[in-house]
């Protein structure tokens, strides 16, 4: 059982965070070694760090995709080129397992299976960067745009500024996930149509410490005004994404990369 | 009485709402015909907007440059350049009123007294794009560097982002005001001394709109989890920041811009 998620966007924008929250396991860079005052690599690398965790009694092997230096530079020209090459490479490196005459049984699945868009919470729209970066992606892997640290907006401008970015994502041609030309049913359709157009792109924020409420534990933010419990809806989205990727929607987000993603690729390179 | 103010830092920073804020009164692009979906121009512009103002009774002539498309594209190379040559334009201007023989009594002054840069409240340290545009620009303007939307920061990362940025400065050679060189007797560096090293850079929060905590009216924002108080001095430096630059240290800012900075230029040019 392989669930590979692959993180983008800019420093700061409490990635690490919430990986090690969604996962409710010290599955990020801020749990091994590397300490939160590394540098900005000049550079977009790619990280992929393996664990096994239990998820609803299932074991999984989750692999957490990191992109430092995306959107970081003073250029970021084509900065997502590097991680564009990095999802077509594991497509590639399923291909050739695929058309090996003597091919294991269970071929070893490291394809990006869904891929977590960080939007900087500005308050007004996406930013170029945002857009260049969906636009080109959106075509090869599972994009699921998230706002991050959505603390930092009351909740006027959250619904605000949601509002204008999934329009922004529709005038520009932004098929995010669940992408519409993908409902298999009315029921789907109708489904989705409500996560689409109601609840995306979550609005989360992130936490790994946390504190007592109303006799509960929670996890949360401490501010002098106020704790922001992180798994309460009325705070912010964070149990709505959590549940959306890891538990009703995870089958299909591989679903949809096996049998659309990769095959455009597979029938791509077949053909030439 | 001119003072002229500029303000520097990427889109959804809380500029405009700061400047709002600093001179509580409808000031900044926020109060015009500018609404908050408009575009970000595709280079940098400058906007100088003059407004009158009364502070302690004393009628001021304020104007507040604005700088929008900083930091918004894709690739941000050399977006400083523009800023620095409309400085420069204004220490010519002046300089060619100066040198007139027929000049005025009161040369108007529109010359930067002060630069506020925005940082983004990232949590990890300051963007290569924070660190050129003040190395550049401390040679010519004073800068004060803030820390945009320190809502989004608890206590502890507020101080540690906050001792990260100091010290990055001092390894990068930016001096920002009130500059280490100028200070001009002891009493003046034990002050600026625990300035420098413990207030700066201010933290601080933005808001034009009030609500009732304690039964008083407070300028704040209000979350699910409680109201951030812009002028308390527990929940951010606001009120530091608009008593340093409009209060203690406005006459100051003047008087560096005019025998440090334009003199510097004036030499340069005479020279020339
Ligand atoms: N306000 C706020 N801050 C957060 C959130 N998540 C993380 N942070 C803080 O933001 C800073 C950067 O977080 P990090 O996870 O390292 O961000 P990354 O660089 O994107 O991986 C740290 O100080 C975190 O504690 C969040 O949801 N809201
Ligand atoms: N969390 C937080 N949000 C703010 C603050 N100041 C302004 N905002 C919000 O951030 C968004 C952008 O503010 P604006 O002043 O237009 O930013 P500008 O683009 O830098 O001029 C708006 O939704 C503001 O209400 C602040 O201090 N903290």
């Amino acid at each position: 059982f392989d669930f590979n998620i692959m993180v983008v966007g800019q420093s700061g924008l409490g990635k690490s965070t919430l990986v090690n929250t969604l996962f409710k396991s010290q599955v990020s860079r801020k749990a091994s070694s590397w300490s939160r005052e590394e540098k900005i690599p000049k550079t977009v690398e790619i990280k992929a760090i393996g664990h096994v965790i239990e998820e609803g009694g299932v074991k999984m092997k989750l692999t957490v995709i990191d992109t430092p230096g995306f959107g970081d530079q003073i250029n970021n020209e084509n900065c997502w080129e590097p991680i564009e090459k990095y999802i077509n490479e594991q497509y590639e490196k399923f291909l050739k397992e695929e058309v090996n005459i003597a091919r294991k049984k269970r071929i070893p699945d490291t394809r990006v299976h869904c891929c977590l868009y960080f939007i900087s919470p500005t308050g007004h729209s996406l930013r170029p960067l945002d857009l260049e970066f969906m636009k080109h992606l959106s075509k090869v892997v599972n994009i699921i745009p998230v706002i991050a640290k959505a603390d930092t907006m009351t909740l006027e401008e959250k619904s605000e500024f949601k509002q204008r970015v999934r329009k922004e994502l529709e005038v520009n041609g932004i098929e995010f996930y669940p992408q519409k030309e993908f409902d298999e049913d009315l029921e789907d359709k109708t489904e989705n149509d409500k996560i689409r157009q109601e609840s995306m792109p979550f609005a989360v924020v992130g936490s790994d410490k946390e504190y007592q409420v109303n006799g509960k534990r929670v996890l949360g933010r401490k501010t002098p005004w106020g704790i922001i419990e992180v798994e309460n809806l009325n705070h912010c989205e964070f149990a709505l994404l959590r549940d959306f990727v890891i538990r009703t929607h995870l089958q299909d987000l591989k679903e949809v990369t096996h049998n659309i993603h990769y095959e455009t690729y597979r029938a791509k390179r077949l053909n030439d």
